[in-house]
């Protein structure tokens, strides 16, 4: 299947979403 | 370890794997397996930031303790099915660097950025008084060709110089 892959900067921008507080 | 996780809430991000933060304190004394202690699992991204902005940052700590990050159903220790056949290649940092060099090499495992299948197990930061170091566990110990895409990933997403050096443990000996 499909690797799900995320970069660096996508993963620090989530850091402040509202659920990952 | 718990196998089966809770399934992602709306509008989060999943992640390839799940995953459980573990703790050892005082590594070197009584046997390891009962100074272990599991933070808790995770398979999103916003879950993981949940866990991780409440974990003290390991260069606040004094003291000799082991923080792991490892595949859910994988226990950190060379003992652990899925690590006997397995290595790690460690890399021995002085004081003051472990914080960020901990936190890219998390993100960069999240991120599935070491592209090696399911060969990562997970890694591991311990804080001693000189000098700390982090290590990246494999499943397969004696297959270089995954082993050197590690170390160089590694190398990348920590932004090392190519003349760092780092060692590669396998741990069958290490068990020994």
């Amino acid at each position: 299947g499909t690797r799900i892959i995320y970069e660096r900067a996508f993963l620090m921008q989530l850091r402040n979403s509202p659920v990952a507080k | 370890a718990k196998k089966e996780s809770l399934p992602p809430d709306p509008g989060e991000h999943r992640l390839q794997f799940s995953y459980a933060f573990w703790y050892c304190r005082q590594p070197r004394l009584r046997s390891y397996d009962q100074n272990l202690k599991m933070i808790g699992t995770f398979n999103t991204v916003e879950k993981f930031w949940s866990f991780y902005s409440h974990l003290v940052r390991p260069s606040e700590l004094s003291g000799q303790i082991d923080f792991h990050l490892f595949k859910e159903g994988i226990r950190p220790m060379w003992e652990d099915e899925a690590n006997r056949n397995g290595g790690r290649w460690v890399l021995r940092l002085r004081k003051g660097l472990a914080s960020r060099c901990w936190e890219n090499l998390i993100l960069a495992i999240l991120g599935e950025q070491f592209m090696v299948g399911e060969e990562i197990c997970g890694a591991m930061l311990s804080v001693r008084s000189q000098e700390d170091s982090i290590s990246v566990w494999n499943k397969t110990a004696n297959d270089n060709a995954t082993t050197i895409r590690i170390r160089d990933t590694l190398k990348r997403v920590l932004n090392l110089p190519p003349s760092t050096h780092m060692d590669y443990k396998m741990n069958s000996e290490s068990l020994r």
